[in-house]
């Protein structure tokens, strides 16, 4: 019963400014942090690829039972976002620990031939993401100071 | 008036060497160094030079962007040309967020840097960049593009909130959700006036005033980072005041967004692109309402006072919320007893302010006596004719022409006025029809669906049926009081109109408030009604489907 | 009659909040962990 309404002056002008708007779209990328190595690039993958996000990709469990290479892979390649955090905790929880002054994970290949309150000294499994690959170091001195 | 002789020149040189900088991936090391620079060129002299080397800052970067842009005039852009225009962007954003974090005194007596002077140089900043917007706006118009302004001021909003150092503040964050530490509570306090002076930014660049960043402003609405830090209640045990005020926040953008909107919505055929902009809407409603349905029902009414009335499926998601908690039995339920949910005698919960269009003393006044003791006889009389000059007035001070329809929040603030002291004055007995007659509150509604003309009367009908939401005090006595004047109704127009008010929510697309079902379900079913025998409900062979389509998925 | 909401991308159904990984009001789907910018420790950014 309540009719329509002429529209006033500004809402013409508004109406035109919004019509140009709709040209300028706006892309997800346009509020993400720069993504160093995967942008966020839309690309049309053949149809018979997954084309929605895996169900419960976000959780911790999801990311429990990915294997220690692709988690390496999340930590270094997805950097600043969620996926690094679990990928982080998730390498943790297989006793990897994050080394923060050669930023690569260190995980102990026996018990430690001397620890201190500064220190553990011992054989390490390292992944150096430099060769992209594990390495095992003898002698190593693990400075509890550069433990995350 | 103009910049000092040499400004832009410096301004370029410095900026184009932080962009370096920048790339390189040296700006923590080299921001020192760069700052000395700043100070060589006199930038940081004075408040003034400040405030020009942002202004002037923002504006290369705009045009930079529109240069790029310019490059590729149709169709998407391909990322290397966005990446190119970001990389710009993102380099004069990271120069802000050191300087943020940077300024202002941190000595080390004092456990956390002094955040204020961040606090102010950031809201400089950001009206420094809203400006330059509104300006461009004017200037370029149609031409406009957000790209530049959105970038700067969304990736400054995720800095700021996603490394709280860059605040000075601690390092630990939120991390333990179960308690907040002193600490915590500082940086959340803090973290709070970032969220000011954002969402009043957000207020300078509303859709009214900068149509053409609408979309973008909707973008940033409804990013994830700024609806965490606006609503949610994360990390537990939040100061409530911190969490409430960043609901009112919240709140305040929603209603500028549908007011923007509300001119076109009221005319149902929209443009294309406000259907865009109207599509986005929606969505973002409905992640609140999924997600944050206390949020909706705290501020139902103000957003019900800014919904036009075509707008029945977005005012329908917000009356459609109820607290998580409640379990709201279906509606469809055969020979259900709503009066004796014990949720029924409870008032809604909400702290929002309402019946404040109420304030003029001597209204309030005749009506608080008319409630009382049904005197001065002619406050009924009056009435309509009251409603209809303050809605002039409220229309000619928002700088309108005098409207030939009633003020919509008044009439909704009237409504839930004389409903609330109803519900005061009947219980502890229970709302039912037989206890609502008769009262001088019923005596104020009957008059009104009788003496408002078609419109005002439809107005009237919308403002009980907005109170028909999940189960509590108000659904219940305006779900009778409803009823109560179709049962009465002199004339079977007005039963007519009540029906369409009601039947116009129920067929739009999900979702449908509690209240509405019950009520509709109650007028179908309740054999005193005697709904199916009026005329209407034949009217024309479409109308009787409907309703028996309705019937049948009621009952 | 309005939008059919179901039809709009969103997990209405999921007990966990859309809103942290809200891909906007214009896109078709939800972000991937992948894309959702989180407060990781600064020694993870190790560009």
């Amino acid at each position: 019963p309540l009719g329509p309404v002429s529209l006033s002056k500004s809402c013409y002008y508004q109406l035109a400014m919004l019509d140009a708007a709709a040209h300028h779209q706006i892309y997800p990328s346009d509020s993400q942090r720069l993504r160093l190595y995967l942008p966020a690039t839309r690309y049309q993958s053949p149809s018979y690829y997954p084309q929605t996000v895996l169900p419960h990709s976000d959780t911790a469990e999801f990311f429990h039972r990915l294997s220690t290479e692709t988690l390496f892979f999340i930590f270094y390649f997805m950097e600043g976002t969620k996926a690094q955090y679990l990928a982080a905790k998730a390498l943790k929880k297989q006793s990897w620990r994050f080394h923060t002054k050669y930023m690569m994970w260190f995980q102990r290949h026996e018990e430690p031939k001397s620890i201190t309150d500064e220190y553990e000294q011992g054989t390490y499994i390292y992944f150096d993401y430099d060769k992209w690959g594990q390495r095992k170091k003898e002698g190593f001195t693990f400075e509890y100071r550069y433990l995350e | 008036e103009g910049d000092p002789p040499g400004l832009v020149e410096r301004t370029e040189k410095l900026l184009r060497e932080w962009v370096g900088i920048h790339q390189s991936g040296q700006t923590a090391k080299m921001f020192p160094i760069f700052v000395q620079q700043m100070t060589v060129h006199g930038i940081l002299k004075t408040d003034d030079l400040v405030t020009r080397f942002f202004r002037l800052s923002t504006e290369m970067c705009v045009e930079s962007c529109y240069r790029l842009l310019a490059t590729q005039p149709n169709g998407p852009n391909s990322l290397e040309l966005r990446t190119k225009c970001y990389e710009t962007l993102d380099a004069f954003t990271m120069l802000i967020v050191l300087l943020i974090k940077n300024s202002g005194s941190s000595s080390s007596t004092n456990l956390t840097p002094e955040p204020a002077a961040k606090i102010n140089l950031l809201s400089k900043i950001l009206s420094i960049i809203a400006n330059v917007a509104i300006k461009d706006q004017e200037t370029r118009r149609a031409e406009f593009q957000h790209l530049a302004y959105y970038r700067i001021l969304i990736l400054l909003f995720i800095e700021l909130n996603l490394s709280p150092p860059m605040l000075g503040l601690p390092t630990q964050g939120f991390n333990n959700f179960n308690q907040m530490t002193a600490n915590d509570v500082f940086a959340d306090n803090v973290q709070l006036q970032v969220l000011y002076e954002f969402s009043k930014t957000l207020r300078l660049l509303k859709p009214s005033r900068v149509p053409s960043f609408a979309f973008a402003w909707l973008d940033f609405l409804s990013h994830r980072l700024f609806v965490e830090k606006c609503l949610s209640g994360q990390p537990a045990n939040r100061p409530s005041g911190n969490i409430l005020k960043g609901w009112a926040l919240y709140a305040q953008l929603l209603i500028d967004l549908i007011k923007f909107e509300a001119p076109f919505l009221r005319n149902v055929e929209l443009p294309p692109s406000v259907d865009l902009l109207y599509k986005g809407t929606l969505k973002m409603f409905l992640v609140l309402l999924h997600d944050f349905p206390e949020f909706l029902c705290e501020y139902c009414y103000s957003l019900c006072d800014v919904i036009p009335c075509n707008a029945i499926q977005l005012r329908n998601l917000v009356l459609s919320a109820f607290p998580r908690k409640m379990r709201l039995p279906d509606p469809f339920t055969p020979n259900l007893k709503i009066d004796q949910l014990p949720e029924m005698s409870q008032p809604p919960k909400t702290s929002a302010l309402q019946n404040n269009l109420i304030s003029t003393v001597t209204f309030k006044d005749e009506l608080d006596s008319f409630l009382k003791t049904r005197s001065p006889v002619s406050f009924l009389n009056n009435l309509v004719g009251y409603l209809r000059a303050q809605s002039n007035q409220i229309a000619l001070s928002l700088g309108g022409s005098k409207m030939n329809s009633l003020n919509v929040p008044l009439l909704n603030a009237l409504v839930l006025y004389v409903g609330q002291s109803a519900i005061s004055s009947i219980q502890p007995r229970p709302i039912s029809l037989t206890n609502i007659a008769g009262t001088t509150q019923m005596d104020i509604f009957q008059h009104l669906a009788t003496k408002l003309d078609t419109e005002g009367r439809y107005l009237f009908l919308n403002a009980i049926a907005n109170q028909l939401r999940y189960p509590n005090s108000h659904t219940h006595y305006f779900s009778s009081a409803l009823l109560y004047l179709f049962a009465v109704a002199p004339s079977e127009q007005i039963q007519e109109q009540i029906t369409r008010v009601l039947v116009e929510r129920l067929i739009i697309m999900r979702p449908h408030p509690w209240g509405l079902l019950v009520t509709f379900i109650e007028l179908i079913k309740n054999p005193i009604f005697k709904f199916w025998k009026h005329e209407f409900v034949r009217c024309a062979p479409e109308i009787e489907k409907l309703f028996e389509s309705v019937a049948r998925s009621c009952c | 009659f309005g939008t059919d909401l179901t039809a709009l991308g969103l997990n209405l159904t999921a007990t966990e909040k859309l809103y942290p990984s809200f891909a906007g009001p214009w896109s078709d789907r939800t972000l991937s962990v992948h894309e959702i910018d989180y407060p990781v420790p600064p020694e993870y950014l190790i560009s």
